[in-house]
């Protein structure tokens, strides 16, 4: 048996833990709090040529989604980053230096995905920690398979150590689930301690 | 449907500019 | 004992309340519901040109969040208005004209904190009631402390009365946690009765 306060207590830190950005864990990779995106290292973006913005009836432009979406909180439909076939690469400049422990990776959640599917969603990827900019290959952080059948969001903890401190990361996609012509990048984010 | 003429071709029209956002000097106020 | 019937109309209510901005108080600041800051009449924003916006590799302008985002409901790390040192001020012009009732000052969670504190949060604050936007000294409405132990979101009751009704309320910042350089603003809310 189990008390109404003590209900209350369950709801209420649930709600708190729901409001602090699902994980109550601070993000490195949010671009508000100064995460960034290298946008010289990272894949192409598949265009569609779908998405046409008009003003007074003259069409200007096609919209599509950059690699900066991937840090940011919106994972409603369509608010993700597509690059073309099913291995891609984005490379984050963490808000600051930190000993990473752990990454989220989180797509639109079946349930709301239009095609019924989620097979643009990441399979296998990889986690590197870079030096600089510049590097070409960094320390291995880990490597992991987001789950289609599994939640929305899915915390991966890095292995043991490393001893190292990092400000940049590169995400490595090496398959999503299915999807012939991309794959879809909603969130990632790196957790840690800062240095 | 769209008119046709020079200033509405399909021929000029290109990917959205992407806005890049990069931190220079520091994080920003949190 | 408590049964699954009770609990889960403790979990329904919980989701409506939080779902309703989570205090159920319609907030008359609110810019998307007709709120609006003063600019004329608000500190200096602290400038620290740290996030450059680019376009084609052409570096373009900076970047800093206006004081607008405190009456925008984001919250997230970064997603506040700064002010140099830790005593400023904003005037907001609310949707319509209320007897205020109370104030809800609001902060990032300490747990989604980058720098790991919220010194950056204020501390003591007065609420003012203006009859016009020229109005140099207002109707003293309360003077509270945010607590940085407690809540994210904290709900601070106004004095008794007024009998008067204000669409201005200035925002007065007395002190803050500790940050030696600056004060952020997350969001401030104003709820009261319509005239």
């Amino acid at each position: 048996g189990i008390t109404e306060a003590q209900v209350h207590v369950i709801v209420n830190n649930a709600l708190k833990l729901y409001s602090q950005d699902k994980t109550g864990m601070v993000d490195f990779a949010l671009e508000s709090g100064g995460g960034s995106i290298l946008s010289t290292r990272c894949s192409e973006t598949y265009e569609t040529k779908t998405a046409l913005l008009s003003l007074f009836g003259i069409p200007l432009w096609y919209f599509s989604q950059s690699p900066r979406v991937v840090i940011q909180p919106d994972i409603y439909p369509g608010n993700c980053w597509a690059f073309k076939g099913s291995q891609g690469y984005l490379v984050v400049r963490l808000s600051m230096m930190i000993h990473p422990t752990a990454v989220t990776m989180e797509h639109v959640p079946k349930a709301l995905s239009p095609t019924g599917s989620i097979s643009s969603a990441p399979r296998d990827f990889a986690v590197y920690g870079l030096e600089n900019e510049y590097q070409e290959e960094g320390q291995l952080l880990g490597q992991f398979t987001y789950n289609q059948e599994g939640e929305s969001l899915q915390v991966f903890h890095l292995m043991e150590g490393p001893d190292r401190a990092f400000q940049i990361v590169e995400l490595r996609i090496l398959s999503n689930w299915g999807h012939l012509e991309y794959t879809c990048l909603y969130r990632f984010r790196v957790h840690g301690e800062p240095v | 449907s769209m008119s046709s003429g020079p200033c509405c071709s399909h021929a000029r029209l290109s990917r959205t500019p992407y806005l890049v956002l990069s931190y220079v000097n520091g994080p920003p106020p949190v």
